[in-house]
This record gives C-alpha cells, structure tokens and sequence, in this order.
C-alpha cells in the first residue's frame, strides 16, 4: 500500500 | 501509473538517449549546457535519495537507476572524456547556476510537504528541475543555429513534463485525496519556461528550416 506521501512519481 | 505518467517517463528517457546519441555520435557537446546536465544531476540525486529505502516498483527503481547514472556519464563526459570536452562552449555556457541552486534549497526551507531531510531534499529537486533547463535556453540563443539532435533534446526534455501535468490532471479527477501542489505548480513553471523554445521549434518544423532561437 503505498501511503501519500510516499513520493510514488520519477 | 496512467497513459499519461507512462508517456512522461519514456520521452525523458527518450531525450536522455538522444542527448547520449547526440554525445556519442557526433563526440561533442556542442550546443550542450554543461551546467543543465549538472543541475540535473543534482536534482536526480536529490530527489531519489529514498532510492535504497523506499521500494515502490521494479519500474521506478529500475528508471531512478537509470537516470541518475545517465545524468552522471553525461556530466563526466563532457567534463572529462578529451574528445568531448574539447567542445564544450565555455564561454557560451556562463549562466550562474549556483544561484538557481541556492534559491531552490531556500524555497525549499520554507515550502516543503514536511519538514523532514527527504522532504526537503524532495521539494529542493522539484523546484531546481523547473529552472534546470535555463543555461541551455540561454546557451541555445547564444549559439545561434541549434544541431537536430540538441534541439530533439530540449523539445522531449520539456514534452515530458507537460505530459506529467496532464498525469496530475488525470490523477486529480480519478483519485479521491490526489493533490500534489508543489510538483504540480512547479511542473507548469517548468513547462512554460520551455514555451518559446516550443514555439520555434515548431515553426522550423513547419518550415522545415534550421532551428533558430532569436537572439
């Protein structure tokens, strides 16, 4: 699960 | 990951193949910035810092790799390869990019998502990519005429966060809590800085003439 402020863009 | 994010990622990494290209190739860097491919560097460090920490996906760990090694060998060649370096435009590519540098980290300082190490390095990376490309806007103009494979370059470079922008835009009106404010303000800044060079560049398409950025 990724949370929110897991940066999930390059 | 939508159309859009996808799209985004395969024309950076297009551009940073054809700048490769360009630099094999041709062994020069003429016309190339040697300060944007640094700010580059930087930024890609900065911001992938989680690179060991926080896996995400095969993809994004393999394309974090990828950028920040390519970002390094481009720096490294037209820094140290003697073929290459020879043709640096030194004396063209005077922007003072510590400066975008330095304001970057202080904006960072005060806007940040939180106000941890990561985060701040995070934001500091958003806001230095959106200036990043400014010491080759100026260079180009400098330079006059502008090689197909520099100007293929800048167009992707700029091309692949606008198609971000339209990914912000996709996630925003799918996802219920999406907002990312920083990368999305900071990503229309980087986009419009490449608004002129867009501009010529589709007119020498059109005309099928030489690149050429007005003085």
């Amino acid at each position: 699960e990724i949370d929110d402020d897991d940066h999930d863009e390059l | 990951m939508n159309i859009f994010r996808l799209a985004g990622d395969m024309t950076h990494l297009l551009s940073i193949l054809v700048l490769l290209l360009k630099i094999y190739a041709t062994k020069s860097c003429s016309g190339v910035s040697r300060k944007t491919q640094e700010l580059y560097a930087i930024v890609f460090l900065a911001r992938y810092l989680d690179l060991f920490t926080d896996f995400i996906s095969v993809y994004n760990t393999f394309m974090k790799i990828v950028f920040i090694a390519s970002s390094l060998a481009i720096v490294w060649c037209i820094r140290v390869h003697p073929m290459v370096k020879r043709s640096y435009d030194k004396d063209l590519d005077t922007f003072r990019h510590y400066l975008l540098v330095a304001a970057s980290f202080l904006l960072a300082l005060f806007l940040h998502e939180k106000f941890t190490f990561l985060e701040i390095f995070w934001a500091f990376s958003i806001y230095l990519e959106a200036v990043a490309i400014l010491p080759q806007l100026v260079l180009l103009q400098r330079s006059g005429n502008v090689d197909n494979l520099t100007g293929q370059y800048v167009f992707f470079l700029g091309a692949y966060r606008g198609l971000y922008i339209l990914n912000w835009i996709y996630r925003y009106l799918t996802e219920p809590r999406f907002t990312r404010w920083i990368a999305c303000v900071s990503g229309v800044v980087q986009t419009a800085l490449y608004a002129d060079f867009f501009y010529y560049y589709f007119i020498s398409w059109k005309n099928n003439s030489k690149l050429k950025l007005p003085a």
